[in-house]
């Protein structure tokens, strides 16, 4: 029934409160399917913050990317920037990479894409 | 260049990996283009190590010196395939498997599978990606990954995102008609291999949208690397 062309990617309206119900079920089977473990009651509580966070932030992209889905995955309980610092690693400074795209030593010579 | 394209289908492309809790995704990129190239180049796919460039790797980016590759703490495709061309090339993961932490090189040259020939970076044209991956096998390249923590499934292409490379992944081919339904519309797409692990994603493989009017979607243009090796027996 929604119009597919025009769609609101802000917040508002009552899916926050059905989220906020609804976290604490998820993060337990979130727990379950991952086998999680956390070393005491304190962590445990604050990766369900995160995991809450993490929620919000998935809809948020599901609204910003609707060709995709976007859900609970097994980096729902990590932070942006523990995901960063744990899983993503590559070291480049975008003025570097222009710097050596510029650089012809090991230029890819161009191919022909026609026919 | 045909229309789709995917060298999973060529058996150009190994398993999906899992880097686990080590920045080591510039690793998996690279070791993935080799065993392309190195398929390529021999007709036999040979699953290389990442461990060794973990280790052992410490070459510098001629155009920033302070940047290093450094195990868990990142590195770069390219000046991986340079060390990769000064040490002779890779082992196999059998002789010199993963385990996700920085440790002492044990590399043994007399171990080695896969050797680089040459690389080269392929210009941010979309269509000139295409003919070298067809023609020159898997690519390396850098992507955004703000999207990639929440992604399940699907062909993703976001409004907005940011064009800062932060993650190295695998190009493995490409797709002309996944379906989005907020344009309404059949929309191409890349497939990327990821290294983390076959329970993320569509079975560790993202789908991020291609084409005139979204070039360059989180960058995925912007960094992309193509080896060649050479034959070893």
């Amino acid at each position: 029934a929604e119009d597919p062309l025009i769609r609101q990617v802000v917040p508002g309206g009552g899916d926050d409160n059905d989220l906020e119900l609804n976290a604490e079920h998820h993060f337990a089977s979130f727990v379950r399917r991952f086998g999680k473990s956390y070393r005491d009651a304190d962590e445990h509580a604050y990766r369900l913050s995160v995991f809450k966070a993490n929620l919000r932030r998935a809809r948020r992209h599901q609204l910003l990317d609707p060709c995709a889905e976007h859900g609970v995955t097994k980096f729902s309980d990590l932070t942006p920037a523990e995901f960063r610092r744990t899983y993503l690693g590559l070291r480049k400074s975008r003025r570097a990479l222009l710097r050596e795209l510029g650089e012809s030593a090991h230029e890819a010579p161009v191919l022909p894409t026609d026919g | 260049l045909p229309g789709d394209f995917d060298w999973r289908d060529h058996g150009a492309v190994g398993p999906v990996k899992n880097q686990g809790s080590c920045g080591s995704c510039w690793s998996f990129s690279a070791s993935g283009a080799l065993e392309g190239a190195h398929f390529l180049a021999t007709g036999k796919l040979e699953v290389l190590s990442e461990q060794q460039m973990v280790d052992c790797d410490h070459e510098c980016d001629p155009s920033e010196p302070q940047s290093c590759d450094s195990g868990c703490n990142g590195g770069l495709m390219t000046s991986a395939f340079s060390y990769l061309m000064k040490s002779g090339g890779l082992e196999s993961e059998k002789d010199y498997p993963y385990s996700g932490r920085d440790g002492q090189c044990k590399f043994d040259k007399s171990k080695i599978v896969a050797s680089v020939q040459n690389f080269s970076v392929v210009s941010v044209d979309e269509d000139q990606i295409a003919a070298n991956l067809v023609k020159h096998g898997p690519l390396a390249i850098g992507i955004n990954a703000a999207y990639m923590q929440t992604y399940i499934g699907g062909v993703s292409c976001p409004y907005i995102c940011g064009r800062h490379l932060d993650h190295g992944v695998l190009l493995v081919g490409y797709g002309s008609s996944g379906f989005a339904p907020i344009r309404l519309k059949e929309k191409p797409y890349w497939i990327i291999k990821n290294s983390w692990g076959e329970n993320w994603g569509e079975h560790g493989y993202y789908k991020i949208c291609r084409g005139s009017n979204v070039r360059n979607k989180c960058g995925v243009d912007s960094m992309v690397s193509t080896v060649s090796a050479i034959h070893t027996s």
